[in-house]
């Protein structure tokens, strides 16, 4: 985070923004469903902050290695653990001496630390990895207060049963939290909002309803389309983003080429030594340099540095290649792949560079063409602001939402890049209490840590007034007007299935304007359209739910946002908005059709006053495509003069309707 | 049969008193297991304060029994989630 908030204008050193309006989120309570916490960590410190709010009701739990008493303090306010749904369904004992956790809200893995950071953590400064990233890290609301729902254990990577997480969000509920925020997913195919299989949902619904706006994870099943998780209407998903930050890693040749990886290497210069790339005779003489599968039968790696090539996407392949080189006797590895935006340290200080293929070609070639090939690899440096530019990380989760097309899911991206934050020691990539970390994991308690700021300023907006005022004001290019591309095979501009309404921008969210408000009959409208039976409606919002008939239509949900997943003619849909700005204002429609699509909103005017604070208009959609196309974008904007409330308009032309176009 | 966690899922709670609404889970819990020491056995979780519903260690008949009974939305087993 020692570039998160500056990067997304939330910079502590003006003195009038909205980071100051609120007071850093003092008095506001985020719950982190996750792994724990390290709660000796630094950005735990309680200095400043006044007595707990008394509203409270939780508490701190001991157990294992965690003091209830005196593990929290004014900060960490509340920490509970939860493993009973997990033990009771883990076939294997869970065997913390082959899995290290701690049977209390201590955190091993270091996640659920790091997650409570972004949203929350106090201020630190000088907080780097080995000197990358340096500077003053804290919390999008660092004065904000921490409950930790330990669900998630150590089984290796950390897996979270949904008995464990419903437990934890009835007692948040209760416990008086104003925010949940889970980094956490299922898998595809995803299951229904009503099936409680998906505990999250379910138990986000009954959050949502009692006011406490829960901000989740979009998944980093990303680049893939309808790959987004947590898509209920009335989960805030979050997309990530790279920042304007990167790690170059000079990679310099023996013809004096100076090439620019990427790497987190924090140990001494390789000076000028050996390059290689295995190469073997034969039919397939690349694939001795594959890099998850290396093989040194031609090329002894000894002093050297070696160049591979991988179409792994995982990080697996990196870490392979780096340890059969280091096993080898090889000083260093050079990694050509696609850009994945997912960089870690090698293990023992290990140099391990990546390259995209172009510039992989281009060493290889420099190799083919000497006869003794050197390199010499420098430790990587922060390289901060212009000329990075923002991307959609190709691993976030992309849209649409495989349950339910209308509903554009994520709602919004945040940085999720390569975020300094604090750990737990047994984090293998932590220095200094300190690690950096990548994923929409990081994405969404950034988004958090906002909605705590929005909560304080805004303490009776709903949870989708908050969506909405982040959806219509977010960025659609960087915070420097440059364009946010979205990571991938190719790289292409991004679109609402990447990020949602943009890229998230707190200040314009403060002062929407607009809002596209919801309460629990928007959700049943959204529950009778999307097909769920009255009973399970009924049980679901504890009263008696009449569907009516003729079922309404999804494309009516109020959300801040158009999306028609199949549109065959014309199609005509209704929004409402609340005016939360100037009594007396009048907004103007701007729409920018998608192509080949007509919009026209009525009225396209809207006179707001003392007596009217809620306007309905209808928005009419026409194609002018004669076959089935893939998704267009667009978007409807009202203008004041002041405010600009941006929805984003997405339409597919359907002739054919059911169908899957795989010919 | 072997059993697994399952959940039984009952929606917006039907008292603002939880030891109430646990009692419930109990009482419905004893009638398909038939005792009060199964059903405290079997008990994994009371969700009792954002809604209504419990987890317990059920056959699949039995889950199957409890679904039946009336209040119940769904009954469902357990999953696992994931960090991203």
């Amino acid at each position: 985070t020692t570039r998160t908030w500056d990067y997304l204008h939330l910079s502590s050193h003006f003195p009038t923004n909205l980071l100051h309006e609120t007071n850093m989120g003092d008095g506001i309570i985020i719950g982190l469903l996750d792994t724990g916490v390290w709660p000796e960590s630094v950005v735990f410190n309680d200095e400043g902050l006044g007595p707990i709010p008394a509203r409270w009701k939780g508490h701190c739990q001991s157990g294992q290695l965690f003091n209830g008493t005196t593990d929290c303090n004014r900060k960490l306010i509340g920490a509970k653990f939860f493993i009973d749904g997990f033990l009771a369904e883990n076939i294997q004992p869970f065997n913390t001496t082959d899995n290290p956790d701690f049977m209390s809200p201590r955190d091993n893995i270091g996640h659920g630390t790091h997650t409570s950071t972004i949203a929350a953590g106090s201020f630190v400064a000088n907080a780097s990895y080995k000197g990358l990233a340096i500077g003053t890290l804290r919390g999008g609301a660092p004065k904000a207060r921490i409950a930790m729902y330990k669900v998630c254990w150590n089984v290796p990577m950390g897996m979270c049963s949904s008995a464990d997480i419903l437990k934890a969000f009835d007692e948040a509920i209760h416990d008086g939290v104003d925010l949940l925020s889970l980094s956490l997913g299922t898998q595809i195919p995803l299951f229904a909002e009503v099936d409680e299989r998906d505990g999250i949902s379910v138990g986000s619904f009954h959050a949502v309803t009692k006011g406490i706006p829960v901000i989740c994870a979009a998944a980093n099943d990303g680049p893939a389309a309808q790959t987004v998780h947590n898509t209920a209407p009335w989960i805030l998903t979050v997309a990530a983003t790279t920042l304007d930050r990167s790690l170059p890693t000079p990679i310099t040749l023996g013809n004096n080429k100076t090439i620019l990886g990427q790497a987190m290497y924090g140990g001494k210069e390789v000076g000028f030594t050996d390059l290689v790339y295995p190469e073997n005779p034969g039919l397939r003489p690349a694939l001795a340099g594959v890099c998850e599968s290396l093989s040194f039968n031609n090329t002894s790696p000894v002093g050297k540095v070696v160049l591979c090539f991988t179409a792994v996407i995982r990080r697996s392949a990196v870490t392979a290649a780096a340890s059969a080189v280091r096993a080898a006797g090889g000083v260093g590895v050079i990694v050509a792949r696609n850009p994945v935006d997912v960089l870690g340290p090698c293990a023992n200080d290990f140099p391990c560079v990546v390259v995209d293929y172009e510039l992989g070609t281009q060493i290889l070639f420099y190799i083919r063409s000497t006869r003794s090939p050197i390199v010499k690899i420098s430790p990587s440096q922060t390289l901060t602001g212009k000329p990075v530019a923002t991307k959609v990380a190709t691993f976030s989760s992309r849209g649409p939402s495989s349950i339910s097309p209308a509903i554009l899911k994520p709602d919004i991206a945040a940085p999720g890049v390569s975020i300094l934050a604090a750990s737990s020691p047994a984090d293998p990539f932590m220095d200094g209490g300190f690690a950096l970390h990548s994923g929409t994991s990081m994405a969404a308690p950034v988004v958090s840590g906002i909605v705590a700021l929005l909560k304080s300023l805004h303490p009776t907006w709903s949870p989708a007034a908050i969506r909405s005022a982040i959806v219509t004001t977010a960025w659609k290019t960087d915070p420097f007007g440059e364009p946010i591309f979205a990571e991938g095979s190719p790289r292409k501009l991004a679109n609402p299935f990447d990020y949602g309404g943009g890229l998230i921008n707190p200040h314009k969210a403060a002062e929407p304007g607009l809002i596209y408000d919801m309460d629990t009959q928007d959700y049943i409208l959204y529950m009778c359209s999307a097909g769920y039976n009255d009973s399970s409606i009924s049980q679901l919002v504890g009263d008696v739910i009449v569907c009516p008939n003729p079922k309404p239509s999804v494309l009516d949900v109020n959300l801040p946002s158009i999306t028609i997943p199949d549109l065959k003619t014309s199609v005509t849909l209704t929004r409402t908005v609340t005016n939360v700005g100037r009594v007396n204002s009048v907004y103007r429609a701007v729409v920018e059709p998608p192509f080949g699509v007509t919009v026209r909103v009525t009225p396209n005017v809207l006179v707001f006053n003392s007596t009217a604070t809620k306007i309905s208009f209808k928005v009419a959609v026409s194609t002018r495509h004669k076959v089935n196309t893939g998704y267009y974008f667009g978007s409807l904007s009202w203008i004041d003069g002041v405010h600009v409330v941006s929805s984003p308009i997405s339409v597919r032309t359907q002739i054919l309707q059911f169908y899957t176009d795989d010919n | 049969g072997k059993s697994n966690v399952h959940i039984i899922y009952m929606g917006e709670r039907q008292s603002k008193d939880p030891e109430c609404v646990t009692e419930s889970h109990h009482e419905m819990l004893e009638l398909i297991l038939g005792s009060k020491e199964a059903a405290f056995k079997s008990m994994v979780y009371s969700y009792r304060h954002g809604f209504s519903g419990f987890a317990a260690r059920l056959t699949e008949s039995q889950a199957q029994k409890i679904a039946g009974l009336p209040g119940v939305v769904h009954v469902l087993e357990n999953r696992f989630h994931a960090l991203q």
